[in-house]
């Protein structure tokens, strides 16, 4: 562990409890694509199966149990609690154009041809397009809710850190890990035209909007 | 480097 990873899943941690924050005390889900959160569902899902099987630590452990758990909570919300408040209409990013390569991908790129280690490459790659039918949603709604862009900041701010990380791993302890890293500077990648926006306007005190 | 096949970050 270092600075740079703790810090990564902190963001990630954070940007879990401003989502679900956000949800409880609008009482809405009002912005937030539900395919992308049922994206995270299935990433948590088939990449911490080694849950019952490979032990790392306590720490690992409970960030675990916590993300599977807390994706599983932010469904619930969606689609039950607060049902009426989620619009399917304006969610329409075809997720099989998602789903269909990355397991393509994993069966052509992973560590050991076994059913857990195709999985976990299959998590790698899904959660690195993850968040695209929510940023596809953003576009086309052209705006969004304050809070909404701080949950987006702290999810891509995650991904960013954990660059750091792997390039500290490489000269500290000389390890690589050239799926998670792929998929990982992809996956910032995505965000760079959120992040420009945020830091223009919403760090400003402006109203994230975009440009008719 | 060598490639890490335990997976030990999230």
């Amino acid at each position: 562990m270092n600075l740079f990873r703790l810090f990564g899943d902190m963001s990630h941690l954070a940007s879990i409890l401003i989502l679900v924050h956000k949800i409880q005390t609008t009482r809405s889900c009002r912005g937030i694509s539900f395919k992308t959160q049922a994206l995270y569902v299935t990433v948590f899902v088939s990449r911490y199966l080694d849950l019952f099987y490979d032990w790392v630590s306590l720490y690992n452990f409970f960030m675990k149990v916590f993300f599977i758990s807390s994706s599983c909570y932010i469904l619930y919300l969606m689609k039950m609690k607060f049902r009426p408040t989620n619009d399917p209409s304006i969610d329409t990013f075809r997720i099989e154009y998602l789903l269909g390569p990355c397991a393509i991908l994993a069966l052509i790129f992973h560590y050991k041809f076994t059913v857990t280690e195709v999985l976990w490459s299959f998590s790698i790659f899904l959660e690195s397009v993850a968040i695209l039918p929510q940023l596809f949603m953003l576009q086309r709604t052209g705006e969004a809710e304050t809070i909404t862009t701080h949950y987006l900041a702290a999810l891509g701010a995650y991904r960013a850190f954990y660059i750091p990380n792997w390039i500290y791993r490489y000269w500290t302890e000389d390890i690589v890990d050239p799926i998670a890293v792929t998929s990982g500077i992809v996956q910032t990648a995505l965000y760079l035209d959120f992040f420009y926006v945020y830091f223009t306007k919403v760090l400003q005190g402006q109203k994230f909007e975009l440009p008719a | 480097p060598e490639t890490h096949e335990h997976h030990d970050e999230l």
